[in-house]
């Protein structure tokens, strides 16, 4: 009891600090608060508020991930297990700042380039990128012909507060416009993981990008119609989405819970080295417990 | 001894008005035995479902009921649980008796919307209890 009242002393101590907010001691190491590192439960529970005042997230976005909430989630909120174990995180961002439009040119097939600037400040350092894309959504029909392909143009450039934006060599992706053609919404995605994982590894706190479209028939599809140039007009800009490594210990590691469930018995003599229990002592250990079984 | 063999004898082994299952029940299972209960919350009564856009109903579920003394086989609990009990029951009763406690549980998953209005998808661990046992 000496010992004990000697802890509850040390707690009451911590406990008296005047600036030590709970809250507070769950901050990370590095002191700075990052939205996204306290479960939104605990911030919740501790600010008291019902989260601070958000704003409106885009109706087209907002339809998108519920419909990938459905898809990845029971009605209870239960992660069904039909999908890849490696990402527990989808995060969409919707571009905060559209610029100028360079006009399109109906008789190359290109549409109009537009400049696109993404704030990341919600991707937590313990966030790891594993696959972002452009999405684009349609809520009505679209001016394609049913197969094109494209050539997706992506400039990536500095943020603002550099003086110079530095306009990386250009670099271009073909990708196949195979749609998915879902009840009455429609959607594609570009695949830009690649131009931008050093971004997210250098934690970029935002990201500003142009990206333009030139699309021709594809010939095996629609021979006749080859030479006809065709309009290519893209709804609003893209929303950037972004599949995520929640490596937190919050965060739901399913691979990690797959690999226990495999081999129970493993895991534990896993955890339990071979400096734990020394031969002589694991054999008594193991005559103990059967006897206790019995 | 054989007086106090026949005395023994004599004494009824149980009340006359209580029948054998009623007595041997109230050894073997205690009336609110240690369980898994329910509790649906909706988001909205925590005025959270401003930010929480999914699920729109959540049962974390909970824990609750007395732990029978001989726990050692139903609950998976150790043999600690045992000797914990003979301490409260024999020695001291200031240490208490184990408690009704989770001892699994499964993740969940979240719809939520950030300050920015951007949109997170994200699975938390240990949201929802499973399983129960006494500790």
């Amino acid at each position: 009891t000496q010992a004990s009242r000697g802890e509850t002393q040390i707690a009451a101590g911590a406990e008296l600090e005047p600036e030590a907010e709970p809250w507070s001691l769950l901050q990370p190491l590095d002191g700075r608060d990052r939205p996204g590192f306290l479960s939104p439960f605990f911030k919740v529970l501790y600010d008291g508020r019902g989260g601070t005042p958000r704003l409106q997230p885009d109706s087209r976005a907002l339809r998108y991930m519920k419909r990938l909430y459905k898809a990845y989630a029971t009605k209870e909120g239960i992660p069904k297990s039909n999908r890849s174990p490696l990402y527990n995180t989808v995060r969409l961002f919707t571009s905060c700042a559209q610029h100028k439009q360079a006009p399109g040119d109906p008789a190359t097939g290109s549409a109009p380039s537009v400049d696109l600037l993404f704030n990341l400040d919600h991707v937590t350092a313990v966030e790891n990128l594993l696959k972002s894309v452009l999405l684009y959504t349609f809520s009505n029909s679209i001016s394609f012909p049913s197969a094109a392909q494209c050539v997706c143009t992506l400039v990536i450039k500095q943020p603002e507060f550099s003086s110079r934006t530095l306009q990386r060599a250009p670099s271009s992706y073909t990708f196949n416009t195979e749609f998915e053609f879902k009840k009455k919404y429609k959607w594609f995605e570009v695949d830009v993981t690649t131009p931008l994982r050093p971004l997210m590894a250098s934690h970029q706190r935002s990201i500003h990008m142009s990206v333009n479209f030139t699309c021709t028939r594809d010939q095996r599809q629609d021979p006749p119609a080859q030479d006809r140039p065709f309009n290519v007009t893209l709804p609003g800009p893209p929303s950037l989405l972004l599949y995520l490594n929640d490596t937190s210990a919050q965060a739901y590691h399913r691979w990690y819970s797959l690999r226990n469930q495999r081999r129970p018995s493993l895991s534990t003599d896993h955890n339990r080295g071979p400096s734990a229990c020394p031969k002589g002592e694991g054999s008594a250990e193991g005559v103990r417990s059967s006897r206790h079984r019995r | 001894g054989q007086e106090t063999v026949s005395l023994a004898l004599n004494k009824p082994l149980v009340p006359a008005s209580l029948n054998l299952s009623e007595y041997f029940k109230q050894f073997l299972f205690p009336q609110h035995e240690c369980e898994l209960h329910d509790y649906r919350l909706s988001f909205s009564q925590l005025k959270w479902d401003n930010w929480i856009v999914a699920p729109h109903r959540y049962n974390p579920r909970y824990c609750k009921g007395d732990c029978p003394r001989a726990v050692g086989h139903r609950y998976g609990s150790p043999v600690h649980t045992m000797v914990q009990n003979i301490i409260h029951e024999k020695l001291d009763s200031s240490v208490p008796r184990p408690s009704c406690v989770p001892a699994k549980y499964s993740p969940l998953s979240v719809l939520t919307i950030e300050p920015d209005g951007s949109i997170a998808y994200k699975e938390y661990e240990d949201m929802i209890a499973t399983k129960c046992t006494c500790r």
